[in-house]
């Protein structure tokens, strides 16, 4: 029971790992667990470095804590992936630089599988191959107006 | 498998005339005002794809996923989405290269589910889907709020999120 | 003591609806006492109907939310004015239009108070008189630099 | 009065040498990258007007304010902020066109308030500032993450809210 804990365990943390490196170029992330004899005595930590940053545990900042819940987040995808992924406003407290990385991990990701991604913010949008524009009326109806974008920008 | 379209009547702020619109294969962006009407696509997809909680669409119970009339209009009698899936490489197991799966819900909370127009049980469209898309415990669907959960959850909860997944 | 209550919340209450006709224009928001006879057995409701929509209890979009707080927050500041409001970043979740709204009120503020205001968004930064940039080094020490705006802009 | 001026030395990712910044009478804006040093400030600027939990400024205790070496470099002795006020309208009581309020802490948790390089009490800088400035209950000051917690306040805290106004 345990080591299909672990086997599982082991496989999200190397996502985790992986992703987090491309979402902080030089900065480095793992999980640990808090008792790895026997992991279910304990919870699992994560521990970040982000880029250009010495260890430093519990002092992220906020959109340090925000990135590195999402590389978690890509990681648990990584793990069992699905042709369609629908992620709605993942992006409130990054900066311009993490939003383009996060943007650019999605737009990989669209490759392999259909995406569907809300949000408020144009690096996000730039990215997409379709945009879904959405306005509501004076009688309160949503409309929908639907545009290509690939090949648009290239 | 991909969505190809997405066609909505009566759901929550999408009025009672039907509206129909093309997803991309890749990456689709939806923008808009706050209040616009995004998550409310979102939650249709839940809602087509057999989500079991009102709750996770923000709704306090099914009937209020019906069009509500909004200024002036008349209320929708039910609610009805559909998804048209691009079967091409045939990894849905049904012998057709489109397929469209609908669910509609009516003011008592009645549910009608349809594969290619045929009714069908909401087991069947999970058993369709499970190979290709939506383990309901999967993390392919991230809502609006759930980073923040992720990124307030304590240790034991996190480990928990893998003893989920073993 | 009800009445002194009564006439803290009567004043509060009025600034909440005076904010949020300015950050929602044609929109309506007031405060209400589930229980009017004895308000200490019930809590405080809001009662929000952005612009442009019919009356809508429970059904606000996250930005909507959003706010909807923003504007008590500030109903509350108004009850008790300073001479230094401390900001770090209120405006995730809010569209453009809704940032350049709450990016104006704040300005109008910033001519009686002073006003510090952490951001990741222009059109927060753009209604500046001075912007204090932050970066860290390698060596994990924070860098400010200080520019003057006013005047710039105009 | 309003703060022509901050000084910090020491004090979180603000390293040992001492930094000195201009503020607008009006409105500042701070800006820059996820995890440069901004909410930092703020940190400083709660600390100074006499912050009495560490929890607040996201510290588990005074000494962990200390600028703990970053990269390879000393780690500070003390931490140090000052405030200078253009007290050019006469509203902070004391007969003076500048009024500079520091606060310095050291390893230990030991705590030195000044005004005008004078020893005080943290008193005194709240007695000083309560006609002008933060009243400690109040709402001047809005940290990270102070707004998602409005937005699920529940009607009964909201309520107490004003209680605690009255
Ligand atoms: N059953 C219903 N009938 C009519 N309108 C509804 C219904 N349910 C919700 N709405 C409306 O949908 C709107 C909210 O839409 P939604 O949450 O999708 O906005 P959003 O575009 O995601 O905004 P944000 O960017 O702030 O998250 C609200 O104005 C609400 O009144
Ligand atoms: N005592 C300390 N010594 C050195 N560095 C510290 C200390 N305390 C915190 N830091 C560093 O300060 C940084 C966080 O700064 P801060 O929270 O101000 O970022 P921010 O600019 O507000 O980011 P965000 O936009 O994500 O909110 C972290 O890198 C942390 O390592
Ligand atoms: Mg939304
Ligand atoms: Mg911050």
């Amino acid at each position: 029971k345990k080591s299909v804990f672990m086997q599982t365990f082991n496989e999200i943390s190397r996502y985790f790992s992986e992703i987090f490196s491309e979402l902080s170029p030089g900065g480095m992330g793992r999980l640990v667990l808090e008792n790895e004899e026997n992991p279910f005595d304990g919870g699992l930590e994560i521990e970040a470095k982000p880029t250009g940053k010495s260890t430093q545990v519990g002092a992220l900042s906020g959109g340090e804590k925000a990135l590195t819940a999402l590389a978690f987040i890509f990681a648990l995808q990584r793990f069992r992936p699905t042709a369609l992924y629908v992620l709605d406003e993942i992006d409130a407290h990054l900066d311009d630089r993490n939003l383009r990385r996060v943007a650019e991990l999605i737009r990989r990701s669209s490759r392999e599988s259909q995406v569907i991604l809300v949000t408020l913010h144009d690096s996000m949008m730039s990215v997409a191959d379709r945009l879904f524009g959405v306005t509501m009326d004076k009688s309160g109806v949503s409309n929908l107006f639907s545009v290509e974008l690939a090949g648009l920008a290239g | 498998a991909y969505v190809s379209r997405i066609e909505l009547r009566g759901f929550k702020s999408f009025g009672n005339l039907k509206v129909s619109f093309p997803l991309s294969r890749g990456l689709t962006a939806i923008v808009g005002p706050n209040g616009s009407g995004k998550s409310n696509v979102v939650d249709a997809l839940c809602f087509v794809l057999g989500g079991m909680s009102a709750k996770t669409m923000r709704a306090e119970r099914f009937s209020d996923l019906l069009f509500n009339g909004g200024n002036g209009q008349r209320p929708a009698p039910f609610a009805e989405v559909s998804l048209h899936f691009d079967n091409g490489d045939n990894t849905l197991p049904i012998n057709s290269t489109t397929v469209v799966i609908s669910r509609r819900v009516d003011r008592s909370g009645k549910c009608v589910y349809r594969i290619n127009k045929r009714r069908a049980s909401r087991q069947e469209i999970v058993d369709l889907l499970a190979r290709s898309m939506s383990s309901p415990g999967g993390y392919n669907f991230i809502m609006q709020g759930d980073v923040d959960r992720f990124i307030k959850m304590n240790p034991i909860d996190r480990r928990v999120i893998i003893d989920d997944l073993v």
